[in-house]
């Protein structure tokens, strides 16, 4: 099944 | 001293009505470029970038930079009891601790003041890259909400690609699927009915409906939306208010694990 991923996988924090 | 004078009220209130649901509390940023606002919904999946540049202000004034944490869904009812022509002032003294909206009716013949409470949020602040995307669809506003909530009522998750015929929306649910083409169109009379779709290679990606149909609140405050997508970042929804700046929303995908 598809996961829903978190924007800290992505973005991160400054 | 803060003082932000907007001519045009409306644009702030439908600024709130676009990420009251998505956000509850958060901390609205001022200092001299302008009124900015970053802040991801409780799951942290999605989060939405608010910038009006002072330009676009009548009258600026921000001393020094000043940090107010608001709850957003009282900013939305005390600014909802602003007329839609009325000028909105946003005003703050150094040190106070609280925050007045002021409503000024076009003729000057009413004037109201509205003072809020401001909140201490510890707002963790992303660093979001500037990115290429391997497309972007700039389509009417009003199109892309439409299919975000036709498809919601068939799936509750869409598969966004982007190949050299359109951009496809698919969902799939109990009672069967649903797929949506909208190919690039720029013969229209007016550019903001037109579809642009700039495509650096082929992508394909799939995303929570829900979080999308509450993108698509900022509707009211663009004719056009533009949708960025790359294969390994999240999708960029992005809402341009005319001549101060733009809503952006930014939502990770799911990942086939």
């Amino acid at each position: 099944a598809c996961k829903q991923q978190k924007l800290s996988t992505y973005f991160h924090h400054q | 001293m803060l003082e932000l004078r907007l001519v045009q009220g409306s644009l702030l209130k439908k600024v709130l009505e676009a990420i009251k649901e998505l956000v509850t509390d958060a901390n609205f940023d001022c200092s001299a470029t302008g009124f900015s606002l970053q802040a991801m919904d409780s799951s942290h999946v999605a989060l939405v970038a608010l910038l009006l540049r002072s330009e676009g202000f009548e009258h600026y004034r921000c001393d020094r930079n000043l940090s107010m944490g608001m709850n957003l869904g009282n900013v939305s009812k005390m600014l909802r009891c602003a007329g839609s022509d009325d000028i909105i002032t946003i005003k703050a003294d150094d040190g106070s601790d609280t925050v007045t909206f002021m409503f000024e009716s076009p003729n000057q013949d009413k004037i109201a003041d509205f003072e809020m409470k401001l909140m201490d949020i510890d707002s963790e602040h992303l660093g979001i890259p500037d990115a290429e995307y391997q497309a972007i669809v700039r389509m009417p506003s009003g199109e892309f909400a439409r299919i975000c909530k036709d498809l919601s009522s068939i799936g509750d998750t869409v598969i966004i690609s982007v190949t050299k015929e359109g951009v496809k929306f698919s969902t799939a649910g109990d009672i069967g699927t649903a797929n949506i083409v909208c190919r690039q169109n720029k013969t229209v009379d007016k550019p903001e009915e037109a579809t642009v779709i700039e495509m650096q290679e082929p992508v394909s990606l799939t995303f929570a409906l829900r979080y999308l149909n509450s993108f698509t609140k900022a509707t009211p405050l663009s004719e056009t939306v533009s949708i960025s997508l790359s294969s390994d970042l999240p999708v960029v929804v992005e809402y341009k208010i005319a001549d101060m700046g733009y809503v952006r929303y930014y939502l990770a995908p799911k990942i086939e694990e």
